[in-house]
């Protein structure tokens, strides 16, 4: 019922409070929300108010709008060292949905005819390899682990050092989820990249962060943390399907600068889409 | 961090004497935004502030506090008696009890099962943890783990489903006099009637004692639609907020105790099988308000 504010020729004061309600009530922030509010405010005194709906919309859709560089063959993701697989980190917080999410983007990707291994690094959580296993056994893809307890570094350098042997386009390493306030944790994760750069100093070319979409203004903090330590070049935004509002993302995108890459919308292996911004505003604004 | 903007919200008023209006307003609105920054529900927001206020104005002729102390204090105040007080203490009164674990995908459930089990057994108990998510891949595999590693009785059946495991748990508990019977539940939306219907029917045909939510305390504002929704399809006795070692401030602690007035039993503090606390109210205060 927003919708009432689509084509009035006046903009009641009450337009403003419930898109800041929505925008509040959708995790986006106080801070992004203020921004959003008087921006358009200013945007709507030059304009037609009758234009006012495009005008929000297009507002929410610049924000989310990062221009980053991926190639055809991997979209959105992005291989530029030639003669290497395209080697993804996928880091996050415990149970956001890493280990799935690998799942997924292996079947996008094979979907696309390209091969794919797996590199079971989440060498400390019970049942972890067994977790994945069990999606590489469904996907009949190759995986690399070892017991758990063992070193997940070197889970990392062997997953990649298999890819290289047998020509496979996309070697995914998962990790264990951490907090990212536990420091020795966010060394360990930086000890794992350090190793993967044996192989190239440009490797991995993709550090994906997982961010559940139910979580809440912790999602900046942990965004910072993750990117400080190892340098994410994308997040993947998971469980669209609990909540369809994942707010956070606007100030991942506009104040971090960090681009949105997938998100997921359920547990069944085909439930990932590449971000598109428009569909997501339009979802959110609904 | 609300603690960081709370402290400053605080040093600003501290020691002012009597503030005026226009200082009240801008107090009340930082603790509003302090507030919606540690994810506590905006509803809960206005409610608060809006008593907050009233307090204030009520008292602003007082001659023993100055409004800047009331604020502090009643906004201490009214957290503290949202939050319960006192701890609550998880009561078994049946035997065998039976304790379902549900909750959202990926916020601690197959965890808080072994912890609580865990914290039972030091309390001199007997408790079986039961394995029904059939649904996530190698989540029986995850708990028996965890449960025998730290010898931990665990039914499990990989071919079974959650009608029959929870039948044959109650079977063998009354065999083996085991009390609790905790049982772990596949992850499931708050939307979708279909999978809470499979909790439903697990209380309609076993005498449950207490159905507690897990919750991840990362959670932003679709927290209170997650409590009520699963209150009012399965009827909750209360929650376990998990992840409480990050450093989230846990507006959710707050809003759902606020909206279903139901208990907050434990915390859980991170991925050891001891990583489980009482929930103490006051020391949530503080995480909220610094
Ligand atoms: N509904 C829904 N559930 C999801 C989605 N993605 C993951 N899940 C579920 O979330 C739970 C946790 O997923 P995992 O892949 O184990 O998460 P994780 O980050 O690897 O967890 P840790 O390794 O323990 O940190 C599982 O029950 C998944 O099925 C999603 O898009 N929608
Ligand atoms: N740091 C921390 N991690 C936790 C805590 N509780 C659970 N975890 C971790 O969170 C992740 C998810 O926990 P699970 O117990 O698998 O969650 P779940 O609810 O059973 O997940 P599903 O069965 O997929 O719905 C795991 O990595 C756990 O080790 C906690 O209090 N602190
Ligand atoms: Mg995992
Ligand atoms: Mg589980």
């Amino acid at each position: 019922d927003l919708i009432k504010g689509k084509n009035i020729e006046n903009i009641s004061p009450d337009f403003w409070e419930r898109l800041e309600e929505k925008l509040l009530v959708s995790d986006v922030g106080v801070n992004i929300t203020r921004h959003i509010i008087s921006t358009l405010q200013n945007a709507v005194k030059k304009k037609d108010p009758k234009l006012i709906w495009n005008e929000v919309e297009r507002e929410l859709v610049s924000l989310l709008s990062i221009p980053y560089s991926y190639d055809e063959k991997f979209f959105p993701l992005k291989n530029d060292v030639k003669d290497f697989p395209l080697v993804v980190m996928v880091v996050g917080v415990n149970g956001t949905g890493k280990t799935s999410f690998i799942a997924k983007l292996a079947n996008y990707y094979k979907e696309k005819n390209l091969s794919v291994i797996l590199g079971a690094g989440d060498t400390y959580r019970a049942a972890a390899i067994e977790q994945l296993t069990y999606w590489a056994e469904k996907l009949s893809i190759p995986i690399v682990k070892q017991n758990m307890g063992s070193d997940s570094a070197a889970v990392a350098f062997d997953t990649i050092n298999s890819a290289i042997s047998k020509k496979i386009d996309v070697a995914i390493i998962d990790t264990a989820g951490r907090m990212h306030n536990k420091n020795n944790l966010i060394q360990e994760l930086q000890k794992v990249e350090k190793v993967i750069k044996k192989h190239h100093i440009e490797l991995p070319q993709e550090k994906i962060l997982i961010l559940d979409a139910t979580y809440g203004q912790n999602s900046i903090q942990q965004t910072k943390i993750f990117t400080e330590a190892i340098n994410i070049t994308g997040v993947a935004v998971t469980k669209m399907d609990t909540t369809f509002k994942a707010g956070f993302v606007f100030s991942i995108t506009s104040s971090l600068g960090i681009p949105i890459k997938f998100m997921t919308f359920g547990e069944n292996i085909d439930d990932i889409q590449p971000f598109e911004p428009k569909e997501f505003v339009k979802n959110l604004l609904e | 961090k609300l603690v960081d903007s709370f402290s400053k919200i605080v040093k600003g008023l501290s020691g002012k004497g009597k503030i005026s209006k226009e200082e009240i307003e801008q107090t009340i609105r930082e603790i509003r935004i302090a507030l919606l920054e540690a994810d506590v529900h905006l509803n809960v927001v206005r409610d608060l502030t809006l008593k907050i206020k009233e307090d204030v104005e009520k008292l602003e002729s007082s001659e023993f506090f100055t409004p800047s102390q009331l604020i502090i204090r009643s906004t201490r105040d009214k957290i503290l008696e949202i939050l319960g007080g006192e701890a609550t203490k998880l009561e078994i009164n049946k035997n065998p009890s039976i304790i379902l674990m549900v909750g959202l995908q990926g916020s601690g459930k197959t965890t808080t099962t072994a912890k609580l089990a865990y914290y039972f057994k030091e309390q001199g108990y007997n408790p079986v943890v039961v394995a029904a998510d059939f649904n996530r891949p190698a989540a029986i595999d995850q708990l028996v783990h965890i449960s025998t590693t730290n010898s931990i009785p665990v039914v499990f059946d990989k071919n079974s489903n959650s009608m029959n495991i929870v039948k044959k748990a109650v079977e063998e508990a009354k065999e083996k006099g085991y009390n609790p019977i905790i049982v772990d539940t596949a992850g499931r939306i708050h939307v979708d009637q279909e999978v809470l219907d499979e909790i439903k029917k697990l209380k309609e045909k076993f005498d449950v004692e207490h159905t507690i939510l897990v919750i991840d305390a990362m959670i932003g504002q679709e927290g209170v639609s997650v409590a009520q929704k699963f209150d009012e399809s399965i009827n909750l006795s209360g929650f376990i907020v998990t992840k409480m070692d990050g450093d989230t401030r846990g507006g959710v602690a707050l809003s759902i105790r606020y909206i279903t007035g139901k208990p907050l039993y434990f915390i859980g503090v991170g991925e050891k099988i001891t990583d489980l606390e009482v929930f103490h109210p006051d020391r949530v205060v503080s995480r909220i308000l610094g």
